[in-house]
């Protein structure tokens, strides 16, 4: 055969009711690979069209419908490796980029832009944070607002979980802080204010 | 986290993984689907090619280097078929760095070319390999030569 693609919508707990709807998203990203393959595409873009297929549905723990962090943002990680040429592209807690697996791609293409006119720089392997958003902007990736990566799923267990630790949070730090801070732990109030010596006092592992 | 591993007709093999992380994870806090030799892995040496992607509690796949320590034990091995669960109960289930805390779920997904018998410069052979420690994993598999493309939750 000319090649061939295997992908996977992540391992944990798939419910029975949903099993068709994983099923079938994974023959479609399938057939976007193969139909790279095909047409002598490289495996590379294979891999990126394959898991591109599998970000933009929002059943999966990806791009679109990614969990929330705790304060209520996407956040991505992505990484791809080049069995050939052993180059490795990743970025990390990235917000706002549509497709993060493209993101990762365009470092092995930075890569080997930079190798293969010397201009002395050091392509990164990784890049975190705003400076991997602002690498997007400049390879001309698709970036988004804020909203358009949560899905209503995601927002309602955000929600649910939230909650629910911030109570815990709430018993653990009253039994365990000095009187002396106690009244700062207000959970209504972390919501409400952006105080980041507050969140500090909380986000911890 | 969804992932994807890829032999081409040049027989280049590339793996590539995505996730959104753990869920109210801290902000900033990055997992092992941006972490080197954690997430994926991919290694061509003539025609002797691994590439594997993974999946799970993401501290535990980080501290472990998950991806890269399976294909290098992976890569010396015969038989997938008979070494893969040994070898992944080394790197993961039983390994010291990994504890309830972090968690103990992984799920891999990996290709790996066969030996050639010597001499045999016709093709090279590929098998696709799973396991995982997680109650289900979702996986699809499709070749250039198949109509439609297989899928599958294994639990």
């Amino acid at each position: 055969s000319r090649g061939f693609i295997a992908i996977h919508c992540g391992a944990g707990y798939h419910s029975k009711k949903k099993s068709e709807n994983y099923n079938a998203l994974a023959r479609k990203a399938c057939r976007a690979a193969i139909e790279a393959l095909r047409s002598g595409k490289s495996a590379r873009e294979a891999v990126v069209l394959a898991i591109t297929c599998l970000e933009d549905d929002t059943i999966t723990n990806a791009g679109n419908g990614s969990n929330l962090t705790f304060a209520g943002d996407v956040e991505c990680d992505a990484s791809i490796m080049c069995g050939r040429t052993l180059n490795f592209g990743a970025i990390g807690a990235v917000s706002h980029v549509k497709n993060p697996i493209k993101l990762a791609h365009e470092l092995l293409v930075y890569q080997e832009e930079v190798e293969s006119n010397l201009m002395g720089r050091i392509p990164p392997n990784m890049l975190c944070g705003k400076g991997a958003k602002k690498f997007a902007k400049e390879r001309n990736l698709e970036v988004v607002g804020s909203q358009e990566l949560i899905s209503d799923d995601m927002f309602r267990q955000h929600c649910k979980y939230t909650k629910a630790y911030t109570k815990e949070l709430k018993k653990f730090q009253e039994n365990s802080l000095p009187p002396s801070k106690k009244q700062r732990v207000d959970s209504e109030n972390i919501f409400k204010t952006n105080d980041s010596n507050q969140d500090k006092s909380i986000l911890h592992d | 986290t969804v992932g994807a591993v890829c032999v081409d007709c040049y027989g280049n093999v590339v793996a590539g993984v995505s996730s959104g992380g753990i869920l109210i994870k801290q902000p900033g806090r990055v997992g092992q689907a941006a972490m080197y030799g954690a997430g994926c892995w991919a290694d061509k040496k003539n025609d002797d090619c691994i590439a594997i992607s993974t999946t799970g509690s993401g501290e535990s796949l980080t501290k472990t280097l998950l991806a890269y320590s399976l294909a290098l034990k992976l890569q010396k091995s015969h038989s997938i078929i008979t070494d893969l669960d040994e070898v992944f109960n080394d790197c993961f289930m039983n390994s010291r760095f990994v504890n309830d805390v972090t968690g103990r779920f992984a799920g891999v997904l990996g290709v790996k070319s066969t030996p050639l018998e010597k001499n045999d410069t016709t093709d090279t052979e590929f098998e696709i390999f799973v396991t995982f420690s997680s109650d289900s994993m979702s996986i699809g598999y499709q070749t250039t030569a198949d109509e439609e493309a297989s899928a599958e939750i294994l639990r």
